[in-house]
């Protein structure tokens, strides 16, 4: 059981490692972003593969597209800053905080607080790609494995 | 192979939404079953308590949209259209993690399901801590109906968990999204009426109150005007509110209110009741002697039944009784037939617009206090009756006039059934 002491139950402690990783910088923050849907990934030719993709695509999918995310952010530092910039003014904006673009102490709170899994925006995965239904979305998956090899 | 099994399962599925007059996407039937998986149970509250907070979280969207809800524990699973379940880490053979205690509480897949992160602190309505599974539940229910996250301060779509407030509804911008999406609530009405509270004050002045009351079959809503909504939670069973009425509903309403007379009368078939609001039940015997249930043909002589439905007149003293296309009136004075009745109704009520006529058969005649007119119902139609201020602006009216019909839900809004299962909780 969970560890309590309490009648109710009040006290009752977490292990660490159930508890949720704390968002405390940039890079988490855009994962953040991105796994909300305001940082939209790139072109498919564009994400680079990394090594952590797996052929169980089902499971590891949000974990490529978020890595993907990472990556565009640090490969052009100026225009992927300025996409992270601008993807966190918008969560500033519909969050009620000031829209300073900068990860600041409110922000930083408002993305610790709880909250829905579902991205606010839905995940364009490529426009010109049909991703809305998930037997595309399983095709793409399995021709990138398959191209892999 | 995986992958066709999968893109069947999930094309089977999609059989269940289609894109609705509005354009989007939705569900396609009126009433869906949901399920709370076994396997899916939380460790935090007992069975009985969660399936408790998800048929109330259901029944709030019921109550404002044309959509109902069962409980289904007993059909194949995959005839069900959505599963609710709680898990941690890797849950549910679902393809997103939840992340333990904190950030993200729950989420929704369009198909249907709905996953709670069980290391999250869940509690019940009634508690002022943790986090309120009815409200997740009500907000990831949403998603599944397809509404998206709104930002809206009061929004229920919200995607941040705000702290217990002291109750949370559904407000009247939330109601219109799914309305949007489903449609608004449609329906006749067995009767309607404004019902007299009378209050004494300690300085021995008499306020008079009413409150709007709207009946289908069994059951009844309370409608707040100046909300232009239903009290939260109804629809209440009927004899749950008036003790003694036939529990399947009623026929009329007729309250007799003059210097001299104060009755309530209900009618159904062939028989009629008079209310004692002081004991709030039917009398079984009035002050007069008469007991109840009395017939129709004993306490209204000339009145034929079952009538369709009445009103008192405080103009005229008289009862008009509705039956098919024929008008009775009713003298309370003489306790008999007004002379010239029964008359067509299209004679004591002409068109103003000479299509735009109910033509009889009418549901309801409903004397609002609130709009201080009088409306005859019929279907999801209704039309007002030409009052004296009316004629006093557009003398050319005619007398009793019936302006051209509106709809029902464009006067009064989300009058909406729930499932009979979820009538009690």
């Amino acid at each position: 059981e969970k560890l309590f002491h309490n009648r109710d139950h009040s006290d009752v402690q977490i292990p660490t490692s159930h508890q949720a990783p704390v968002i405390k910088d940039e890079y988490e923050a855009e994962l953040f972003l991105s796994r909300y849907g305001f940082i939209q990934p790139a072109h498919q030719e564009e994400i680079q593969v990394h090594e952590s993709i797996q052929e169980d695509f089902l499971d590891d999918l949000q974990a490529t597209i978020l890595e993907g995310a990472s990556v565009l952010h640090s490969r052009d530092g100026g225009t992927e800053n300025q996409v992270f910039v601008s993807a966190l003014k918008e969560f500033q904006m519909v969050s009620g905080l000031p829209v300073t673009g900068v990860f600041d102490d409110a922000t930083k709170d408002a993305m610790n607080k709880p909250r829905c899994g579902v991205p606010d925006k839905e995940m364009d995965l490529n426009p010109n790609d049909a991703f809305n239904d998930t037997e595309s979305l399983l095709t793409w998956n399995l021709n990138q494995s398959q191209q892999m090899k | 192979d995986k992958k066709r099994q999968l893109a069947f399962l999930m094309s089977k599925r999609r059989q269940k939404r289609d894109v609705t007059a509005a354009g989007y996407m939705a569900f396609s039937k009126d009433v869906l079953r949901w399920r709370l998986i076994g396997e899916g149970y939380s460790s935090q509250l007992t069975i009985e308590e969660q399936r408790y907070i998800l048929r109330l979280a259901f029944r709030m969207w019921s109550e404002v949209s044309p959509l109902e809800f069962v409980e289904d524990t007993w059909s194949p699973l995959e005839e069900v259209d959505i599963k609710l379940g709680f898990g941690t880490g890797r849950h549910l053979g679902c393809n997103q993690r939840f992340d333990g205690t904190g950030q993200e509480f729950a989420h929704a897949w369009f198909l249907g399901d709905i996953h709670f992160d069980d290391d999250e602190h869940f509690t019940g309505p009634s508690s002022h801590s943790g986090i309120s599974l009815l409200k997740v539940a009500v907000h990831e229910i949403g998603h599944v109906l397809g509404l998206p996250h709104i930002y809206r301060p009061g929004s229920i779509m919200q995607p941040s968990y705000l702290p217990h407030e002291s109750s949370f509804e559904m407000d009247w911008m939330d109601r219109k999204a799914i309305q949007h999406l489903y449609g608004g609530c449609k329906g006749r009405f067995s009767t309607v009426f404004d019902w007299i509270r009378k209050e004494k004050r300690p300085n021995g002045a008499v306020i008079i109150r009413f409150n709007t009351y709207f009946m289908r079959d069994g059951w009844y809503w309370l409608y707040e005007n100046r909300n232009n909504r239903t009290r939260y939670g109804d629809p209440v069973p009927m004899q749950t509110g008036w003790h003694g009425i036939p529990s399947d509903g009623v026929d009329a309403y007729v309250h007799v209110w003059s210097r001299t007379r104060d009755s309530v009368y209900f009618f159904k078939g062939f028989q009629f009741w008079r209310y004692d609001d002081e004991n709030d039940r039917v009398f079984r015997q009035d002050p007069e002697g008469h007991q109840y249930p009395r017939l129709i043909s004993e306490g209204f002589p000339g009145i034929p039944c079952p009538i369709d439905t009445a009103f008192y007149d405080r103009r005229d003293s008289r009862i008009y009784f509705f039956r098919r296309t024929q008008v009775y009136a009713f003298s309370v004075e003489t306790n008999s037939l007004a002379r010239g009745f029964p008359k067509h109704i299209r004679d004591v009520f002409p068109p103003v617009e000479s299509r735009d006529h109910p033509d009889g058969s009418i549901d309801a005649a409903y004397f609002s206090y609130s709009h201080n007119a009088l409306f005859l119902l019929k279907g999801t139609r209704f039309w007002r009756v030409v009052g004296s201020r009316d004629r006093w602006r557009r003398p050319f009216l005619p007398r009793n006039g019936l302006m051209p019909h509106k709809e029902v839900d464009q006067q009064w809004f989300d009058i909406c059934d729930v499932h009979p299962t979820a009538l009690k909780l």
